[in-house]
């Protein structure tokens, strides 16, 4: 619980008008913030948008984080 | 395989992005 702890703080920076998903132009906001640039920060969004229809939700952004934390394959 | 690299260099990319948001938080009250 600690890690969705988390991942909804993380969320929330990236989704700062509190909308309940993220969109491109929420993440390109990031670029400035975070060391990467505007195509890397267009390439996670891209991997994390997997049904690709633009709008990042929390279930995609979590799942995304989980997956870095620990590995494919775990829910 | 292109796309093996392709996904690869994204994981760099995802990680690298993780990695931000951690070290952003930690400090922060």
């Amino acid at each position: 619980s600690a890690v969705l702890e988390k991942t909804q703080d993380f969320f929330q920076i990236c989704d700062v008008e509190g909308k309940g998903f993220i969109t491109r132009r929420d993440m390109q906001r990031l670029h400035g913030e975070f060391p990467l640039s505007a195509d890397e920060l267009e390439n996670v969004f891209d991997t994390l948008d997997m049904d690709h229809n633009g709008y990042l939700t929390f279930e995609e952004f979590s799942s995304g984080f989980s997956e870095f934390m620990f590995g494919p394959g775990v829910p | 395989d292109p796309n093996m690299k392709g996904a690869a260099a994204n994981e760099g990319v995802l990680a690298n992005f993780f990695n931000s948001l951690l070290s952003k938080k930690t400090g922060v009250p």
